[in-house]
Protein backbone atom coordinates (compact mmCIF):
# COMPACT_ATOMS: atom_id res chain seq x y z
CA UNK A 1 0.00 0.00 0.00
CA UNK A 2 1.31 3.68 -0.84
CA UNK A 3 2.17 5.05 2.40
CA UNK A 4 4.18 8.46 3.22
CA UNK A 5 4.97 7.42 7.01
CA UNK A 6 6.96 4.82 8.91
CA UNK A 7 6.54 3.67 13.02
CA UNK A 8 7.61 2.76 15.73
CA UNK A 9 6.43 1.11 19.28
CA UNK A 10 5.85 5.19 20.66
CA UNK A 11 5.80 7.67 17.06
CA UNK A 12 4.97 8.03 13.71
CA UNK A 13 6.97 9.60 11.03
CA UNK A 14 5.62 11.64 7.81
CA UNK A 15 7.18 13.40 5.09
CA UNK A 16 5.09 16.33 4.02
CA UNK A 17 4.49 17.53 0.98
CA UNK A 18 7.12 19.94 1.01
CA UNK A 19 10.16 17.33 2.06
CA UNK A 20 9.80 17.54 5.89
CA UNK A 21 10.01 14.99 7.93
CA UNK A 22 7.49 15.40 10.99
CA UNK A 23 7.55 13.35 13.94
CA UNK A 24 4.60 12.67 15.98
CA UNK A 25 4.29 10.78 19.46
CA UNK A 26 1.59 8.47 19.21
CA UNK A 27 0.25 9.26 22.82
CA UNK A 28 1.45 12.82 23.43
CA UNK A 29 0.00 14.34 20.39
CA UNK A 30 2.20 17.62 21.40
CA UNK A 31 5.48 16.07 21.29
CA UNK A 32 5.86 16.64 17.66
CA UNK A 33 8.97 18.27 15.66
CA UNK A 34 10.51 18.73 11.69
CA UNK A 35 13.23 18.25 10.00
CA UNK A 36 14.51 20.06 7.01
CA UNK A 37 17.61 21.02 5.01
CA UNK A 38 18.68 24.32 4.66
CA UNK A 39 22.25 26.70 3.63
CA UNK A 40 23.62 29.80 4.37
CA UNK A 41 25.97 31.79 1.24
CA UNK A 42 29.42 31.82 3.09
CA UNK A 43 30.77 35.77 2.95
CA UNK A 44 33.88 36.31 0.87
CA UNK A 45 36.14 39.40 0.66
CA UNK A 46 39.37 40.51 0.72
CA UNK A 47 40.32 39.60 3.99
CA UNK A 48 41.91 43.33 4.40
CA UNK A 49 40.01 44.52 7.52
CA UNK A 50 37.42 42.52 9.39
CA UNK A 51 34.39 43.66 7.98
CA UNK A 52 35.93 41.77 4.40
CA UNK A 53 36.38 38.55 5.89
CA UNK A 54 35.63 35.55 4.37
CA UNK A 55 34.62 32.27 5.46
CA UNK A 56 36.86 30.08 5.78
CA UNK A 57 38.16 27.15 7.16
CA UNK A 58 38.98 28.52 10.37
CA UNK A 59 35.48 30.95 10.56
CA UNK A 60 31.96 30.62 9.42
CA UNK A 61 30.60 33.41 8.30
CA UNK A 62 27.28 33.62 6.37
CA UNK A 63 26.62 36.21 4.51
CA UNK A 64 23.11 36.76 5.27
CA UNK A 65 21.79 36.35 8.89
CA UNK A 66 19.28 33.52 7.85
CA UNK A 67 19.12 30.37 6.03
CA UNK A 68 18.22 29.53 2.47
CA UNK A 69 15.38 26.95 1.64
CA UNK A 70 16.30 24.18 -0.84
CA UNK A 71 13.92 23.03 -3.98
CA UNK A 72 12.47 20.13 -3.12
CA UNK A 73 12.26 17.45 -5.87
CA UNK A 74 9.63 14.91 -3.53
CA UNK A 75 11.20 11.95 -4.45
CA UNK A 76 10.84 9.20 -1.78
CA UNK A 77 10.31 5.45 -0.58
CA UNK A 78 9.15 3.40 2.17
CA UNK A 79 11.01 0.02 3.31
CA UNK A 80 9.35 -2.23 6.11
CA UNK A 81 10.18 -5.35 7.65
CA UNK A 82 11.14 -6.95 10.75
CA UNK A 83 14.10 -5.03 12.08
CA UNK A 84 13.99 -1.79 10.51
CA UNK A 85 11.40 0.69 8.94
CA UNK A 86 13.12 3.64 6.61
CA UNK A 87 11.93 6.66 4.57
CA UNK A 88 14.33 6.98 1.74
CA UNK A 89 14.41 10.48 0.27
CA UNK A 90 15.96 12.45 -2.18
CA UNK A 91 15.83 16.31 -1.70
CA UNK A 92 17.47 17.37 -4.88
CA UNK A 93 20.51 16.60 -7.20
CA UNK A 94 22.63 16.62 -3.89
CA UNK A 95 20.80 16.19 -0.71
CA UNK A 96 19.29 12.94 0.02
CA UNK A 97 19.11 11.22 3.68
CA UNK A 98 17.47 7.92 5.15
CA UNK A 99 14.99 8.30 8.19
CA UNK A 100 14.51 5.05 10.14
CA UNK A 101 13.45 3.66 13.37
CA UNK A 102 14.51 0.39 14.62
CA UNK A 103 11.98 -2.23 16.17
CA UNK A 104 13.54 -2.68 18.92
CA UNK A 105 15.19 0.58 20.16
CA UNK A 106 13.36 3.95 21.21
CA UNK A 107 15.43 6.35 18.89
CA UNK A 108 15.56 7.78 15.25
CA UNK A 109 18.20 8.25 13.24
CA UNK A 110 19.23 10.13 10.17
CA UNK A 111 21.74 9.19 7.77
CA UNK A 112 22.10 12.46 5.32
CA UNK A 113 24.22 12.34 2.08
CA UNK A 114 25.03 15.92 1.05
CA UNK A 115 27.16 16.97 -1.67
CA UNK A 116 28.74 17.60 -4.33
CA UNK A 117 27.90 20.63 -3.60
CA UNK A 118 27.53 22.94 -6.63
CA UNK A 119 29.34 25.94 -6.85
CA UNK A 120 28.90 27.07 -10.20
CA UNK A 121 27.32 30.05 -9.39
CA UNK A 122 30.27 31.26 -7.80
CA UNK A 123 28.87 31.22 -4.29
CA UNK A 124 29.61 29.17 -1.12
CA UNK A 125 27.47 27.55 0.66
CA UNK A 126 27.25 25.60 4.04
CA UNK A 127 24.34 23.44 4.89
CA UNK A 128 22.49 23.04 7.92
CA UNK A 129 19.58 20.94 9.30
CA UNK A 130 17.11 22.16 11.19
CA UNK A 131 14.86 20.23 14.06
CA UNK A 132 11.93 22.11 15.31
CA UNK A 133 10.11 21.30 18.05
CA UNK A 134 7.57 22.87 20.15
CA UNK A 135 9.78 22.47 23.23
CA UNK A 136 9.62 25.97 25.23
CA UNK A 137 13.08 26.12 25.47
CA UNK A 138 13.22 29.97 25.52
CA UNK A 139 17.11 31.61 24.79
CA UNK A 140 18.68 28.01 26.28
CA UNK A 141 20.56 24.98 25.21
CA UNK A 142 23.10 22.76 25.92
CA UNK A 143 26.45 21.31 24.50
CA UNK A 144 29.51 18.87 24.98
CA UNK A 145 31.67 21.53 23.92
CA UNK A 146 34.15 20.21 26.33
CA UNK A 147 33.56 16.20 25.82
CA UNK A 148 32.58 15.94 29.19
CA UNK A 149 29.84 17.37 30.38
CA UNK A 150 26.43 19.66 29.33
CA UNK A 151 27.43 23.00 29.25
CA UNK A 152 24.23 25.66 29.16
CA UNK A 153 24.93 27.80 26.26
CA UNK A 154 22.33 31.23 26.09
CA UNK A 155 21.53 33.00 22.44
CA UNK A 156 23.15 36.64 22.41
CA UNK A 157 25.16 35.70 25.94
CA UNK A 158 27.99 35.23 27.29
CA UNK A 159 28.56 35.25 30.87
CA UNK A 160 31.36 37.06 31.96
CA UNK A 161 31.10 40.36 29.75
CA UNK A 162 28.32 42.37 28.16
CA UNK A 163 27.94 41.02 24.83
CA UNK A 164 26.58 42.61 22.05
CA UNK A 165 26.68 40.62 18.11
CA UNK A 166 27.63 41.70 15.35
CA UNK A 167 26.99 38.19 13.36
CA UNK A 168 24.11 36.97 14.88
CA UNK A 169 24.63 33.40 13.90
CA UNK A 170 28.32 32.59 14.14
CA UNK A 171 28.23 34.18 17.40
CA UNK A 172 25.62 31.71 18.55
CA UNK A 173 27.53 28.96 17.00
CA UNK A 174 29.24 26.83 19.66
CA UNK A 175 30.95 23.56 18.88
CA UNK A 176 28.86 19.98 19.25
CA UNK A 177 31.67 16.92 20.47
CA UNK A 178 28.90 14.28 20.48
CA UNK A 179 25.57 15.94 21.48
CA UNK A 180 23.50 19.06 21.59
CA UNK A 181 19.91 19.39 23.10
CA UNK A 182 17.04 21.86 24.36
CA UNK A 183 15.26 21.35 28.09
CA UNK A 184 11.44 22.30 27.66
CA UNK A 185 11.36 25.08 31.01
CA UNK A 186 7.12 23.69 31.52
CA UNK A 187 7.03 20.21 31.34
CA UNK A 188 9.73 17.42 31.62
CA UNK A 189 10.67 17.18 28.54
CA UNK A 190 14.36 16.79 26.77
CA UNK A 191 15.02 16.93 23.12
CA UNK A 192 18.82 15.53 22.11
CA UNK A 193 20.63 15.16 19.23
CA UNK A 194 23.86 12.62 19.05
CA UNK A 195 26.06 13.30 15.82
CA UNK A 196 28.55 10.66 14.75
CA UNK A 197 31.28 13.39 14.22
CA UNK A 198 32.33 16.30 16.13
CA UNK A 199 29.92 19.81 14.11
CA UNK A 200 29.45 23.33 14.90
CA UNK A 201 25.18 23.41 16.35
CA UNK A 202 23.46 26.14 17.62
CA UNK A 203 19.80 26.99 18.70
CA UNK A 204 18.48 30.06 16.79
CA UNK A 205 14.99 30.15 17.61
CA UNK A 206 12.60 28.47 20.36
CA UNK A 207 12.69 25.12 20.36
CA UNK A 208 15.02 24.66 17.49
CA UNK A 209 18.06 22.81 17.01
CA UNK A 210 20.64 23.47 14.02
CA UNK A 211 23.60 21.53 13.13
CA UNK A 212 26.25 22.23 10.38
CA UNK A 213 26.61 19.14 7.93
CA UNK A 214 28.83 20.16 4.93
CA UNK A 215 30.60 23.04 3.57
CA UNK A 216 32.22 24.11 0.61
CA UNK A 217 34.01 27.47 0.17
CA UNK A 218 35.72 29.29 -2.58
CA UNK A 219 38.01 31.83 -0.66
CA UNK A 220 40.38 31.56 2.27
CA UNK A 221 39.77 33.52 5.37
CA UNK A 222 43.44 34.60 5.89
CA UNK A 223 43.72 32.89 9.30
CA UNK A 224 46.62 30.13 8.04
CA UNK A 225 45.93 27.62 6.06
CA UNK A 226 45.85 29.79 2.72
CA UNK A 227 43.86 27.59 0.89
CA UNK A 228 40.05 27.71 0.29
CA UNK A 229 37.88 24.85 2.25
CA UNK A 230 36.87 23.72 -0.98
CA UNK A 231 37.77 19.66 -0.81
CA UNK A 232 38.04 17.94 -4.18
CA UNK A 233 37.56 14.37 -5.29
CA UNK A 234 37.00 12.88 -8.60
CA UNK A 235 37.08 16.21 -10.24
CA UNK A 236 33.98 17.41 -7.67
CA UNK A 237 33.32 18.60 -4.36
CA UNK A 238 33.33 16.16 -1.59
CA UNK A 239 30.40 13.57 -0.58
CA UNK A 240 29.66 13.20 3.23
CA UNK A 241 27.25 10.95 4.57
CA UNK A 242 26.96 10.87 8.11
CA UNK A 243 24.42 10.18 11.02
CA UNK A 244 22.07 11.88 13.60
CA UNK A 245 20.25 9.83 16.49
CA UNK A 246 17.06 11.64 17.84
CA UNK A 247 16.23 10.97 20.95
CA UNK A 248 12.73 13.10 22.27
CA UNK A 249 11.21 12.00 25.49
CA UNK A 250 9.96 13.23 28.86
CA UNK A 251 12.64 13.10 31.54
CA UNK A 252 10.03 11.92 34.56
CA UNK A 253 11.59 8.68 35.26
CA UNK A 254 15.18 10.16 34.90
CA UNK A 255 17.37 7.43 35.83
CA UNK A 256 16.28 4.97 32.85
CA UNK A 257 16.50 8.69 30.73
CA UNK A 258 20.27 9.63 32.27
CA UNK A 259 21.55 5.83 30.83
CA UNK A 260 19.83 5.61 27.32
CA UNK A 261 21.48 9.41 26.95
CA UNK A 262 25.19 8.01 28.26
CA UNK A 263 24.46 5.15 26.09
CA UNK A 264 23.73 6.44 22.46
CA UNK A 265 26.85 8.89 22.17
CA UNK A 266 29.06 5.51 23.02
CA UNK A 267 27.19 2.93 20.92
CA UNK A 268 27.68 6.18 17.92
CA UNK A 269 31.52 6.53 18.79
CA UNK A 270 32.32 2.85 19.23
CA UNK A 271 30.26 1.14 16.98
CA UNK A 272 31.23 -2.84 16.75
CA UNK A 273 34.52 -4.06 14.37
CA UNK A 274 33.46 -5.64 11.30
CA UNK A 275 35.66 -8.55 10.04
CA UNK A 276 34.83 -10.88 7.22
CA UNK A 277 35.97 -14.55 6.26
CA UNK A 278 35.97 -16.16 3.15
CA UNK A 279 35.39 -19.54 3.58
CA UNK A 280 37.55 -21.62 0.61
CA UNK A 281 35.42 -24.58 0.62
CA UNK A 282 31.45 -23.72 -0.33
CA UNK A 283 30.91 -25.90 2.89
CA UNK A 284 29.24 -23.46 5.10
CA UNK A 285 28.43 -26.41 7.88
CA UNK A 286 32.04 -26.47 8.26
CA UNK A 287 32.09 -22.93 9.79
CA UNK A 288 29.01 -23.52 11.76
CA UNK A 289 30.66 -26.86 13.87
CA UNK A 290 33.95 -25.38 14.34
CA UNK B 1 55.00 -5.19 18.34
CA UNK B 2 56.66 -3.16 15.13
CA UNK B 3 53.39 -3.56 13.29
CA UNK B 4 51.80 -1.77 15.98
CA UNK B 5 53.94 0.87 15.97
CA UNK B 6 52.93 2.00 12.88
CA UNK B 7 49.69 2.29 13.43
CA UNK B 8 50.38 3.96 16.95
CA UNK B 9 52.59 6.52 15.16
CA UNK B 10 49.95 7.11 12.90
CA UNK B 11 47.53 7.91 15.37
CA UNK B 12 50.09 10.13 17.34
CA UNK B 13 50.06 12.16 13.93
CA UNK B 14 46.59 12.24 14.25
CA UNK B 15 46.80 14.57 17.70
CA UNK B 16 47.37 17.70 15.59
CA UNK B 17 45.45 20.36 15.77
CA UNK B 18 45.10 20.84 12.20
CA UNK B 19 44.35 17.13 11.81
CA UNK B 20 41.41 17.18 14.36
CA UNK B 21 39.91 20.23 13.49
CA UNK B 22 40.71 20.00 9.77
CA UNK B 23 42.45 23.13 8.89
CA UNK B 24 45.11 21.55 7.03
CA UNK B 25 46.04 21.94 3.46
CA UNK B 26 44.02 19.35 0.94
CA UNK B 27 47.64 17.70 0.22
CA UNK B 28 48.15 17.04 4.04
CA UNK B 29 44.31 15.81 4.36
CA UNK B 30 45.29 13.13 1.80
CA UNK B 31 48.40 12.17 3.56
CA UNK B 32 46.84 11.75 6.34
CA UNK B 33 44.01 9.41 4.55
CA UNK B 34 46.98 7.99 3.25
CA UNK B 35 48.64 6.71 6.78
CA UNK B 36 45.53 5.89 8.05
CA UNK B 37 44.37 3.77 5.04
CA UNK B 38 47.72 1.77 5.44
CA UNK B 39 47.98 1.24 8.84
CA UNK B 40 44.09 0.16 8.94
CA UNK B 41 44.81 -2.15 6.65
CA UNK B 42 47.94 -3.59 7.50
CA UNK B 43 46.73 -4.20 11.44
CA UNK B 44 44.16 -6.81 9.40
CA UNK B 45 46.43 -9.55 10.00
CA UNK B 46 47.07 -8.36 13.70
CA UNK B 47 43.42 -7.98 14.60
CA UNK B 48 43.15 -11.49 13.43
CA UNK B 49 45.30 -12.89 15.33
CA UNK B 50 43.72 -11.24 18.63
CA UNK B 51 40.79 -12.58 18.09
CA UNK B 52 42.01 -16.33 17.21
CA UNK B 53 43.95 -16.07 20.29
CA UNK B 54 41.18 -15.67 22.45
CA UNK B 55 39.90 -18.00 20.41
CA UNK B 56 42.28 -20.63 21.56
CA UNK B 57 42.71 -21.32 17.74
CA UNK B 58 46.31 -21.39 15.81
CA UNK B 59 45.99 -18.63 13.41
CA UNK B 60 47.19 -20.61 10.54
CA UNK B 61 48.29 -18.89 6.90
CA UNK B 62 45.30 -20.77 5.66
CA UNK B 63 43.13 -19.22 3.61
CA UNK B 64 40.02 -19.70 5.45
CA UNK B 65 41.32 -17.94 8.93
CA UNK B 66 41.83 -14.94 6.76
CA UNK B 67 40.18 -12.00 8.44
CA UNK B 68 39.18 -9.04 6.39
CA UNK B 69 37.99 -5.15 7.03
CA UNK B 70 35.52 -3.41 5.64
CA UNK B 71 37.19 -0.19 5.20
CA UNK B 72 34.18 1.26 2.64
CA UNK B 73 31.50 0.38 4.80
CA UNK B 74 30.66 3.86 5.08
CA UNK B 75 29.63 4.24 1.49
CA UNK B 76 28.01 0.76 1.83
CA UNK B 77 30.67 -1.22 0.16
CA UNK B 78 32.50 -4.64 0.64
CA UNK B 79 33.84 -6.20 -2.09
CA UNK B 80 34.08 -9.65 0.43
CA UNK B 81 30.48 -9.45 1.50
CA UNK B 82 28.95 -8.43 -1.99
CA UNK B 83 31.19 -10.83 -4.16
CA UNK B 84 30.03 -13.93 -2.25
CA UNK B 85 27.45 -16.08 -1.35
CA UNK B 86 28.87 -17.75 1.30
CA UNK B 87 30.87 -16.02 4.36
CA UNK B 88 31.51 -15.36 8.14
CA UNK B 89 30.97 -12.35 10.28
CA UNK B 90 33.11 -11.79 13.07
CA UNK B 91 31.44 -9.01 15.37
CA UNK B 92 34.15 -7.24 17.70
CA UNK B 93 32.72 -4.95 20.91
CA UNK B 94 35.24 -2.61 21.79
CA UNK B 95 32.80 -1.35 24.93
CA UNK B 96 33.43 -2.69 28.18
CA UNK B 97 29.68 -3.21 28.41
CA UNK B 98 27.43 -6.48 26.88
CA UNK B 99 25.46 -4.29 23.92
CA UNK B 100 23.10 -5.28 20.96
CA UNK B 101 24.09 -3.62 17.69
CA UNK B 102 22.29 -3.62 14.24
CA UNK B 103 24.75 -4.83 11.56
CA UNK B 104 24.89 -3.94 7.78
CA UNK B 105 26.65 -5.25 5.24
CA UNK B 106 26.54 -4.72 1.84
CA UNK B 107 25.51 -7.52 -0.21
CA UNK B 108 23.87 -8.39 -4.13
CA UNK B 109 21.58 -11.10 -3.33
CA UNK B 110 17.92 -11.19 -2.37
CA UNK B 111 17.83 -13.42 0.18
CA UNK B 112 20.14 -15.10 3.04
CA UNK B 113 20.78 -17.50 6.15
CA UNK B 114 22.29 -15.86 8.90
CA UNK B 115 23.40 -18.26 11.53
CA UNK B 116 24.69 -17.00 15.32
CA UNK B 117 27.41 -20.05 15.29
CA UNK B 118 27.70 -18.92 19.33
CA UNK B 119 23.67 -19.73 20.50
CA UNK B 120 24.11 -22.00 17.24
CA UNK B 121 20.60 -20.92 16.07
CA UNK B 122 19.36 -18.94 12.90
CA UNK B 123 18.25 -15.06 13.23
CA UNK B 124 16.28 -12.85 11.49
CA UNK B 125 17.64 -10.75 8.95
CA UNK B 126 16.04 -8.26 6.70
CA UNK B 127 17.57 -6.92 2.99
CA UNK B 128 16.95 -3.04 2.26
CA UNK B 129 17.78 -1.18 -0.99
CA UNK B 130 20.98 1.30 -0.46
CA UNK B 131 19.78 4.69 -1.19
CA UNK B 132 20.19 5.47 -5.03
CA UNK B 133 22.54 8.65 -4.11
CA UNK B 134 24.70 5.79 -2.38
CA UNK B 135 25.06 4.28 -5.26
CA UNK B 136 25.81 7.28 -7.41
CA UNK B 137 28.69 8.37 -5.31
CA UNK B 138 31.32 9.72 -6.93
CA UNK B 139 34.37 7.04 -7.17
CA UNK B 140 32.32 4.53 -5.67
CA UNK B 141 33.20 0.79 -7.29
CA UNK B 142 30.60 -1.74 -5.79
CA UNK B 143 28.33 -3.95 -6.93
CA UNK B 144 26.01 -3.88 -4.27
CA UNK B 145 22.32 -2.58 -3.99
CA UNK B 146 21.34 -3.72 -0.92
CA UNK B 147 22.63 -4.33 2.63
CA UNK B 148 22.21 -7.33 4.65
CA UNK B 149 20.81 -6.23 8.19
CA UNK B 150 20.80 -8.28 11.49
CA UNK B 151 20.72 -7.51 14.96
CA UNK B 152 23.74 -9.02 16.79
CA UNK B 153 22.47 -9.46 20.49
CA UNK B 154 24.36 -10.01 23.61
CA UNK B 155 27.97 -9.35 22.12
CA UNK B 156 30.07 -9.60 25.11
CA UNK B 157 32.63 -7.18 26.68
CA UNK B 158 35.60 -6.46 25.08
CA UNK B 159 34.48 -9.57 23.19
CA UNK B 160 33.20 -10.90 20.02
CA UNK B 161 30.65 -13.16 18.41
CA UNK B 162 30.74 -14.91 14.87
CA UNK B 163 28.06 -15.18 12.39
CA UNK B 164 28.10 -17.78 9.39
CA UNK B 165 26.04 -16.14 6.51
CA UNK B 166 25.12 -17.93 3.55
CA UNK B 167 22.98 -16.71 0.18
CA UNK B 168 19.63 -18.86 0.17
CA UNK B 169 19.69 -20.98 -2.69
CA UNK B 170 17.54 -19.25 -5.30
CA UNK B 171 19.56 -16.31 -5.20
CA UNK B 172 23.14 -18.05 -5.42
CA UNK B 173 23.60 -17.90 -9.43
CA UNK B 174 23.81 -13.82 -8.53
CA UNK B 175 27.27 -14.54 -7.60
CA UNK B 176 28.36 -17.10 -9.72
Amino acid sequence: EPTNSIEGDLYTITVDESGQIVFQNKHDKEVVFVQSFHYYESAEGNNKVFENRSSGAYIFRPRTSSTFNLPYEGKYSVIKGPHVEEIHQTFNQWISQVVRVYKEDNRMEFEWLIGPIPVDDKIGKEIVTKYSSYLISGDEFYTDSNGREMLKRKRNYRPTWNLKLHEPISGNYYPVTTKISLKDKIKPMKFSIFTDRSQGGTSMKNGELELMLHRRLLKDDAFGVEEALNEMAYNTGLVVRGTHCIYLSNTNNLDSFSIKEKEIPLNLALRPSIFITIPSKTNIDHWRNA
Amino acid sequence: EEELEHFREAMGVMQHHDAVTGTEKQLVASDYSRLLYENIFNNEKMAAKSLYHWANKINNSNDDFQMHSCLELNISACAYTEDNANFVVTVYNPLSRPISSYIRLPVRGNSYNVWDTKENLEIISQIIPIHDRVQQIPGRKSKATKELLFRAIDLPALGYKRYTISAKPDTEETFI
